[in-house]
């Protein structure tokens, strides 16, 4: 049940979003944050054939079948983290970048990502003043179980506030922002380990570009989950 | 036949400072390719994926910024005028491709802007540090498969002013552009002397045949309390033959159990 095949026509020069039908798994083993359980990973594997041609493209990732929901606690005005519906009680810690002049590498990554495992950290909020963080960054959480709060490019001292205020309107081209932003997510949306997107540090975006990303990053309905999972599909 | 899937370009690359370079890029990769042997070159081993400084650095042109008091001693771009730390980047690569292959040239992030010149062809890379770039190169590839790349990297538009106090974002004038803040300083950080001017992210070659596969996504959806699972799917798909392309695409889920055994 774990390998499926679809076929379909694609007029020339067409660019099209296909969604395959879902594959169902019975049990699968669960992703969780560091501490808590194993971050259990599935290779995915796509590929697509075309038949004047053979194989044509292919991609594959690491993929941890695991459902990350958060919320502001009324009791502690605090943000509450489940993960597979389990509370978890989180243990981050700030990230800026790995290093200054970017020289950013896979092995650097993985010692950074460790380090912060071995000090039993389960949560890294990458702070808006540094980068989106890279994939291979996110590759090693999703393998170390540092669930990823990941900010936008918006601080409170360059963005509107600080002294004195500064940009009180943001980025001076907000289609910009957006399409750097759809692009970020598309790039990094997979990763387990992504747990939360947050509009900036200290600050929303501009309201145009803070509606805009809780459109696009709301989810699908239909994985609205229900509150609970005995719901049958 | 090139082999299909993504081959990085991270070596052989070399660099010189825009103000140095009296050749426009369609020269740099027609006839006059620039390279480090002739002694009168300005060019340099350059780092990519890697920034200006990362490149001075390795070539001991800057001190190291993050010894002592040296970050004072490397002007900033504020002082310097954007074009000090305006770079072209030059490489070489191999590409024979065969009937109905398609190629792209990807950067994943450049900061802040490009120009991308391929065989005499020249190509904009739009601003923004955070977003890929992908560019269809499969009609400008050079027929005996030598293909000649020159970058020219522009830094942010608003690289700001560090006052003299420092302070959080220096004067914000980075905040203007669409790119990381923290290069003009922080109570935490001195500024960045290039602002991560380059090509911060990888480069790569991919080759596909007529149909492109881009942008999975997927979603799990659980039921009866995370035993009864789905997963979700969706990709992009992209038929740049002029046929009508009937395809299969597969997807396959694994567990790798240990070396190349792995459970589908």
């Amino acid at each position: 049940e774990h390998h499926q095949t679809s076929n379909l026509s694609i007029p020339p020069g067409a660019h099209i979003d296909y969604t395959l039908p879902q594959l169902f798994f019975y049990k699968p083993n669960l992703w969780w944050p560091n501490g808590t359980g194993k971050q259990s990973l599935y290779n995915v594997e796509i590929t697509v054939e075309d038949k004047g041609f053979g194989e044509s493209d292919s991609w594959s990732q690491h993929f941890g079948f695991r459902k990350i929901e958060s919320s502001i606690d009324n009791a502690t005005g605090g943000r509450l983290f489940k993960v597979n519906g389990q509370p978890i009680f989180i243990r981050g810690g700030n990230w800026i970048l790995s290093d200054g002049l970017l020289r950013l590498s896979k092995e650097r990554y993985e010692t950074d990502i460790k380090f912060h495992t071995d000090m039993n950290f389960n949560m890294i909020r990458c702070w808006g003043g540094g980068l989106a963080e890279r994939p291979e960054f996110y590759h090693y959480c999703d393998i170390y179980g540092l669930l990823v709060w990941q900010e936008f490019w918006i601080t409170g001292d360059c963005d509107g506030r600080g002294v004195p205020v500064s940009n009180p309107d943001g980025p001076l081209d907000h289609g910009l922002f957006l399409i750097c932003a759809r692009d970020t997510v598309k790039l990094l949306r997979n990763h387990p380990s992504l747990a939360l997107w947050v509009g900036g540090n200290e600050q929303t975006p501009p309201d145009d570009i803070n509606k805009a990303l809780k459109n696009d990053l709301k989810l699908h309905p239909l994985f609205k989950f229900p509150t609970d999972t005995s719901n049958s599909l | 036949m090139a082999k299909l899937g993504k081959t990085n370009l991270d070596s052989g690359w070399i660099a010189a400072r825009s103000t140095e370079i009296h050749l426009d890029g369609i020269q740099l990769t027609t006839t006059h390719p620039p390279s480090l042997s002739s002694n009168s070159s300005n060019w340099i081993e350059a780092v990519v994926p890697g920034t200006v400084l990362g490149t001075l650095l390795k070539n001991k042109q800057i001190p190291d910024p993050f010894y002592g008091l040296e970050n004072d001693a490397i002007i900033d771009i504020a002082d310097s005028g954007r074009d000090y730390y305006t770079f072209w980047f030059f490489t070489t690569f191999k590409c024979a491709k065969s009937a109905n292959q398609h190629v792209d040239l990807n950067f994943r992030a450049i900061n802040y802007s490009a120009e991308v010149y391929l065989n005499g062809h020249k190509k904009i890379l739009p601003k923004g540090m955070f977003r890929r770039h992908s560019l269809d190169i499969t009609d400008i590839l050079h027929p005996d498969g030598n293909n000649l790349l020159a970058v020219l990297v522009h830094p942010p538009d608003h690289p700001g002013i560090i006052p003299p106090e420092g302070g959080q974002g220096g004067d914000h004038e980075i905040g203007k552009d669409v790119a990381a803040q923290y290069v003009e300083g922080w109570d935490w950080m001195t500024p960045i002397r290039d602002r991560n001017t380059g090509i911060w992210d990888e480069v790569s070659i991919s080759v596909t045949g007529p149909v492109k596969l881009t942008n999975p996504h997927l979603v799990s959806s659980f039921f009866d309390n995370y035993t009864r699972v789905y997963l979700h799917s969706t990709v992009e798909l992209e038929n740049r033959s002029a046929r009508i392309a009937e395809c299969s695409l597969n997807i396959q889920v694994s567990t790798e159990l240990e070396g190349n055994m792995f459970l589908i």
